[in-house]
């Protein structure tokens, strides 16, 4: 039963896999939970549908979390949004006009393989857990594998690397998996969204390139509009704009592969904090940053709904 | 349970380059000792005026303190114990 789990704690793969499977049982019709693939340890990757049941294909939105491993805050937003998605459907105006005209497609955790070995083995482990050949390093950066300017700026070649971008493009079976469900449900995808941590951020398209997005000016204005949103809470600061001109250019990342893809709404947030804690935030500011998140997330979702 | 590595001792320092020796400084000591960057997410990405935090293994911890302030870059620790962090972050009331 999801009746005792506890939105405020970190909780281990095993608790958030069992949690998936209770949403759907305890949510038909409103939550269906399926498998997009395997990790390379042979976990399976959980996907959650939100939406009202109408029996034909809505537009959605997609959204993960977890890509990197140590960003523990990141799966505990994803599993607070299915919380609030689920609790407030048929009270809050907003969610409920959202899960009846669209769905929405929440990755709990990515990088599910890297999570497990943050709990059991290294806290700061960053990426993927497969094998590279030639070299005793495990492991890629599952950011920096996507067929996005794969590559050439802001990743690394060396398998040794905390950045490195894999033998090739989407050579990490976590991120063909994930590819491979947005390609074929491409015709449906209206957003992506991908939840990290730390900086305070909300960026779009591009970071493999310094060049503008092609509808740069919209993304800006939504990810301040959003920003604001979340500020009005507990008045935390995001800084806003495209990934390689506000923070670094970095080739390979999910955001832009999905804008390039076609998927107009494509936005990457870095959640709290700004170092003090990094990706050690304590359980306590859970809660809050969570809610806050919310309101930026809900500000995204409807404005797509409404543009759709 | 939380992680069976630990880290007592471990640091991580904020550092604020402010010119392109400064940079170089940072990159230079990446090949030299292990870093792992926490922001941003590597040494090719440090550029001036930007902020790197970096985590540091007890042993580099006095190599490191000597070079930032040989090099008159400034600097402040951010965690003093990583072990400690990482336990703290469990501070949820009801656990």
């Amino acid at each position: 039963s999801t009746a005792g789990y506890s939105y405020e704690k970190y909780n281990s793969w095993e608790k958030i896999s069992e949690w998936a499977e209770s949403m759907a049982t305890e949510n038909p019709t409103l939550v269906t939970k399926t498998q997009i693939g395997q990790t390379f340890e042979g976990r399976h990757m959980v996907l959650l549908k939100l939406g009202k049941n109408t029996g034909f294909a809505k537009p959605a939105i997609f959204m993960d979390c977890g890509i990197h491993a140590r960003e523990w805050i990141s799966p505990a937003f994803c599993q607070w949004f299915v919380k609030e998605a689920v609790t407030s459907y048929g009270s809050d105006p907003a969610m409920t006009s959202l899960l009846n005209n669209m769905d929405v497609f929440v990755l709990p955790v990515f990088n599910i393989d890297g999570y497990v070995y943050t709990w059991t083995r290294d806290r700061m482990w960053r990426k993927t857990r497969s094998k590279n050949s030639g070299t005793t390093c495990v492991g890629t950066d599952p950011n920096r594998n996507f067929d996005a300017g794969w590559c050439t700026v802001g990743a690394s070649k060396q398998p040794c690397s905390e950045t490195y971008c894999g033998s090739r493009v989407e050579s990490e079976i976590e991120v063909k998996a994930v590819a491979d469900f947005i390609r074929k449900n491409r015709s449906i995808i209206k957003a992506y969204l991908t939840i990290h941590s730390y900086s305070q951020l909300l960026l779009f398209p591009y970071s493999y390139t310094t060049d503008l997005a092609a509808h740069h000016s919209e993304l800006l204005d939504i990810a301040r509009s959003a920003s604001n949103a979340l500020y009005s809470l507990y008045g935390t600061r995001y800084t806003s704009g495209p990934g390689a001109v506000t923070i670094y250019p970095a080739a390979g990342g999910s955001d832009d592969w999905a804008y390039d893809l076609g998927i107009k709404y494509s936005f990457t947030f870095e959640l709290r904090d700004e170092g003090r804690f990094g990706f050690l935030l304590p359980e306590s500011q859970i809660k809050p940053t969570c809610e806050e998140t919310m309101l930026a997330v809900k500000y995204i979702a409807t404005y797509v709904q409404e543009h759709n | 349970g939380p992680s069976t590595s630990r880290f007592d001792g471990v640091k991580v320092f904020r550092l604020k380059p402010d010119n392109e020796y400064h940079v170089n400084e940072i990159k230079n000591l990446a090949e030299k000792i292990k870093l792992n960057f926490w922001n941003p997410e590597g040494a090719d990405q440090v550029t001036s005026h930007l902020n790197v935090d970096v985590q540091v293994n007890d042993e580099d911890v006095l190599l490191v303190k000597d070079l930032l302030q040989r090099s008159g870059m400034e600097y402040e620790v951010l965690i003093e114990d990583l072990q400690k962090a990482i336990e703290r972050q469990f501070d949820n009331k009801h656990r």
